[in-house]
């Protein structure tokens, strides 16, 4: 799965999703990317999120809206956000994965409970990207 | 506020030979993102070419590069969503369509509807001009490898008919079959 969230100087927010699946899914089976507050949400009052990873359980806990609603409601990060709802997830139906996010201030939110997730993003003309915890 | 796109490219257990690939495509996809935003396009211009640069390496499981079903063809899922008027667009179940991202945005701007599925939904694309593909472009030997291994480790195996089932189905489908009742 493959995702991306973007930010304008305006505070414009968009996100996206795109994938192939699971391998050996039965013909048919939709997962979490294209539910709208699963695998993916954008609102300017709160966040963009894109998320990746076993769509069965993105599904059952609304990973996407749940983040959202944890940094516009409470006030987190959306780093914490993503811990939080991530936990959740596991916690309530396991499953692991990883989200990204913006908020409407431009904080950057990327976590993931998988052993990796690979990521990047571009800011003020840096490239920055990582694969690993610490990168 | 400053401009910034934001990217994913997957999540799991990544091959050790897949690490720079990815590495690579994430930032080929942001490099790209990253223009189109400082060219004073839209946020979901950003994101769509973001995403399309992904869909197109096929080191990622989206597009070109997507996982195999069951029987060993290809089904891929997209969504966007645009913030400022929560408006969404989304697919599911596509076949041969290059940029499903692309068909996810056309139903956002030119329907009513927020997801669309299936041959339906394939056909649909296709009618709006979405780039489309054989099968075969889709299928890389990675994911092909993948399939085989999934295979084996279900105990699955080609039926009469073409199928790929599990010995247990393939027995149950006989025993159907040679009922005369």
């Amino acid at each position: 799965t493959v995702g991306a969230v973007a930010i304008d100087a305006d505070g414009n927010i968009a996100a996206g999703t795109s994938t192939g699946g699971l391998t050996g899914k039965l013909p048919g089976r939709v997962g979490d990317t294209p539910g709208i507050g699963h695998g993916v949400f954008a609102d300017n009052d709160s966040v963009g999120v894109s998320g990746t990873g076993v769509g069965e359980s993105f599904m059952k806990v609304g990973v996407a809206r749940r983040v959202s609603y944890l940094v516009e409601k409470t006030g987190l990060s959306p780093n914490d956000a993503i811990t939080e709802t991530l936990d959740y997830m596991a916690q309530r139906v396991g499953g692991d994965g990883g989200v990204i996010a913006i908020d409407g201030a431009g904080n950057l939110g990327i976590g993931w409970n998988s052993n990796q997730m690979s990521w990047a993003y571009g800011r003020n003309g840096e490239l920055h990207y990582g694969v690993n915890r610490g990168e | 506020l400053m401009p910034t796109i934001l990217v994913h490219g997957g999540a799991g257990d990544i091959d050790e030979d897949m690490v720079i690939r990815k590495f690579n495509g994430t930032k080929a996809a942001v490099r790209q993102g990253y223009q189109v935003l400082m060219d004073g396009g839209s946020v979901m211009d950003a994101v769509m070419e973001t995403i399309k640069v992904l869909e197109d390496n096929p080191a990622f499981n989206a597009g070109k590069g997507a996982a195999l079903t069951q029987p060993g063809h290809i089904e891929t899922d997209a969504s966007i969503m645009r913030g400022s008027d929560l408006a969404a667009g989304s697919v599911a179940s596509v076949s041969g369509i290059r940029n499903p991202i692309v068909a996810a945005r056309k139903v956002l701007e030119q329907t009513p509807h927020v997801q669309l599925a299936g041959d339906s939904a394939s056909n649909w694309a296709v009618d709006q001009g979405c780039e489309t593909e054989d099968e075969d472009y889709f299928i890389t030997l990675h994911q092909y490898e993948y399939w085989l291994q999934w295979l084996a480790d279900h105990n699955m195996t080609k039926s009469t008919s073409g199928e790929y089932k599990t010995m247990n189905q393939i027995e149950t489908m006989d025993k159907w079959k040679n009922q005369k009742s």
